[in-house]
């Protein structure tokens, strides 16, 4: 289902962002 | 820190100049930033922007975080 697998791949991206948020923040890498 | 109060000191991050919303150059300022590619902070904007106006407001923002966080703790 290519709406699940967009869905899926948002998914990662947003996870990604926030984890590099994240990172920034606490100063890791 | 709670979830909320991560969220919101994101959205500091992001919105740069203060504005109380985020748009989409805000998003792609963070580019050099962090480890995303212009095409990915886009599609991050796009998913957190649940109306399509072309802005983040606090609340959308955090809504998004949240998702995150659920899915996280899961």
């Amino acid at each position: 289902d290519p709406n699940m697998k967009a869905g899926a791949t948002s998914e990662g991206v947003l996870a990604n962002f926030f984890n590099s948020l994240l990172s920034k923040k606490t100063g890791s890498p | 820190l709670t979830m909320l109060g991560k969220a919101h000191e994101f959205f500091r991050i992001c919105d740069v100049e203060g504005k109380g919303f985020i748009t989409r150059q805000d998003m792609q300022r963070l580019h050099p930033e962090l480890p995303l590619s212009l095409e990915e902070l886009e599609k991050v904007f796009v998913t957190l922007d649940a109306d399509g106006n072309g802005s983040l407001t606090p609340k959308e923002f955090t809504t998004g975080f949240s998702e995150f966080e659920k899915h996280v703790s899961c």
